[in-house]
Parts: C-alpha cells; structure tokens; sequence
C-alpha cells in the first residue's frame, strides 16, 4: 500500500 | 476524508464565496445610476483586500495542483481543485482587470514586495523537501509560500482604518481552515500508520500562528461587539 501521502489533501 | 479535513476544506471554500461576494458586491453597486450610501462609502474606501495575497495564493495553488490531471484522487478532490484554481485566478483577474472593481483596489496601501516572500520559499523548496523532483518541489514551495502568503493582507489591514466585515470574515475563515487541517493531521498520525509529513505540519503551524494576533483582535472584536481594528 502506498504510504499515505498527505498528496491526498488539497 | 476526517471531519477535521472536510471542515477545514469547507471553511477554506466559504472563505473564497465570501471573497467573491464581496467583489460582487462592488460591481453591482457600481452599476446603480445614483450611488447609494452603502456603494458611495465601498467605492470610496478602498476594498481592504490585497492583491498581493490573492496573487499568491493563485500561485500557491498552480503549484500544488500540478497532479490535477495526472493524479486523479476522487470527484471531490478535482472538484475543489479546479474551484480554488479558478476563484483564485478570476480573482486575480476582477482587482486587476475589472474597471470597477480595480477602482476599490488601494494599490498605494498594498505595497508589501511578494517577491521577498517567493524566492526564499523557493530556496527553501529545493534545499528541503521529500523529493527532489520538479513537481515534489514545486509542491513543497506551495507549502512554504501558502504559509506566508497572508502576510500583504494582514499588513494591509493594520493600514486600513476600517475593516470591513465581509474582509474579516475573509481572512478569518482563511485562518481557520488551516486551523482545522492541523486537527486532520493529529487525527491522522493517530489513525493511520506510516502518516508523518514533518514539511506540510510545520508549514501549517507555522501558517496558523501567523493568524494568531488576528484571531485575537477577531474575537475580541466579536467579544465586544466593536469594529475589527488591529493595531499599527
């Protein structure tokens, strides 16, 4: 699993 | 997605409505054949609203949304992408090329070089980041600079003898949903593993303690029930 990155935020 | 995060989205984009509210505000009242009190005192005061800030932020968010179309995260994400990217840039576009709304634009007040706030946060991005890749880069300066990006604003209202409400309702919404991103990032580091992101935290905090003396006179401007007045 990709490590969560904070990309997924605006 | 967290409450803390769809707050803070939501209180980020009531700060943008409320911006181009205003700005409504201005063209219509400009257009009445007779200026009324209300639009006599809007076009003469100046708007209370920093060019300088709002062209920052255009590039705070044409940096960070780069991945908008190689990306795709979900609906909401492009969504809201594509709705700070064009508020930001119309609004750009109204205090600079509107013939009336421009007139409301105090450019003599306005003054704060943004350039001073640019380049040290680019060094800052290619001497620190995760990656050292074009677009990891230009991500992390839009971290830096989002978090300073305030700044011609804020100096803007200590000039500005009176705020108006709809500028502090501006800039307080826009402190918030910062605010409320530094829960989604406790709330995270607590619920997910591996989720540390040393750079967009310290951005953030250093972003929302940049409010901090304006939540201040904010609140106790609402404490008292007396005009927004921060001191010179």
């Amino acid at each position: 699993k990709k490590a969560s990155s904070s990309k997924d935020e605006l | 997605m967290n409450i803390f995060r769809l707050a803070g989205d939501m209180t980020h984009l009531m700060s943008v409505l409320v911006l181009l509210l205003k700005i409504h505000t201005i063209k219509s009242c400009a257009g009445k054949s007779y200026p009324c009190s209300l639009c006599f005192i809007l076009l003469e005061s100046s708007s209370g609203i920093s060019l300088k800030t709002q062209e920052l932020y255009a590039l705070v968010f044409a940096t960070r949304y780069l991945d908008i179309f190689t990306d795709f995260i979900s609906v909401y994400n492009t969504i809201m992408k594509l709705i700070f990217l064009g508020s930001s840039f119309s609004i750009v576009w109204y205090i600079r090329r509107h013939k009336i709304v421009r007139r409301s634009y105090d450019k003599d007040q306005d003054t704060f070089r943004h350039f001073f706030l640019v380049l040290p946060c680019l060094l800052l991005a290619l001497i620190i980041n995760e990656k050292f890749t074009f677009k990891e880069v230009l991500w992390t300066f839009s971290l830096y600079l989002e978090a300073v990006a305030i700044l011609p604003q804020l100096i803007l209202l200590q000039r500005t003898r009176n705020i108006d409400n709809l500028t502090g309702q501006y800039v307080f919404l826009l402190g918030a949903y910062r605010a409320l991103y530094i829960l989604n990032w406790i709330y995270r580091y607590f619920t997910e593993p591996h989720y540390v992101h040393w750079i967009t935290w310290i951005s953030g905090l250093v972003q929302t303690l940049l409010y901090a003396d304006f939540f201040y006179y904010y609140f106790s401007s609402l404490k008292n029930n007396v005009k927004l007045k921060l001191p010179a």
